[in-house]
């Protein structure tokens, strides 16, 4: 494992803990798409089907485990727990789970590198997270106050993604045969979303003033 | 082709 992938998973891991820090001790998911949440859950749920049937090193079994049982405990936060539920922003975040689970699917039974029924849920889950994020910038564009925790939970998850494509190119350059178009495709295309926040966010703290999306 | 190595990643 390299430094980036390393640093990647790391800031992977800081966006879930950042997001159940506001979650659990403000008690609030102001701000926070119960969508890409869900779209989260299912992402990992599709991807991580050979958790028990392929071990590959404890680090990704205990990784694996944590990005699983943390968005669905924070799907669960958002959904049933009687304080924050109050918080949630039903209003605006208002994007429909299918126009994006649906084309993704299909995408998956269409291109993958092998039609097995793992891995058509493995390529779902890349095409599924390269666009799980958009109800929540969606979301963020509506809304006028950016809290810091929200717009840092969404800062390190685009932090994750380009560390990602670092790694990639890294694992290209010193791997023999490393080379998976889908998943590089997939992972650009995510990273890319959130070039319009980056911008707006590195603004925001150079000029030193509230981050806020133009609508 | 190893199954394993494809998949390495989270």
């Amino acid at each position: 494992m390299n430094i980036f992938r390393f640093s990647g998973d790391m800031t992977h891991l800081m966006s879930v803990l950042v997001l159940l820090l506001k979650i659990h001790t403000i008690k609030s998911c102001a701000g926070i798409s119960l969508k890409t949440q869900e779209l989260y859950a299912l992402v990992f749920l599709a991807r991580y089907l050979d958790i028990v049937t392929n071990f590959i090193s404890l680090y990704n079994t205990i990784m694996k485990l944590i990005f699983l049982g943390s968005s669905f405990m924070i799907v669960w936060y958002i959904r049933r727990h009687r304080i924050v539920r109050r918080s949630y922003d039903k209003e605006h975040d208002t994007f429909r789970h299918l126009f994006l689970v649906l084309p993704c699917f299909i995408l998956a039974l269409l291109i993958n590198e092998r039609s097995a029924f793992k891995e058509i849920m493995w390529t779902f889950s890349l095409y599924l997270e390269a666009v799980a994020i958009l109800p929540q910038l969606v979301l963020l564009q509506r809304t006028k106050n950016i809290d810091n925790l929200t717009g840092q939970y969404v800062f390190f998850l685009g932090a994750y993604r380009a560390l990602y494509i670092c790694n990639w190119i890294y694992r290209y350059f010193t791997e023999p045969h490393y080379v998976h178009w889908i998943t590089w495709i997939s992972g650009l295309v995510q990273t890319l979303l959130y070039a319009d926040f980056f911008y707006y966010y590195f603004n925001s703290w150079k000029n030193n003033v509230k981050l806020q999306l133009p609508a | 082709e190893d199954e394993d190595e494809d998949h390495d990643e989270l």
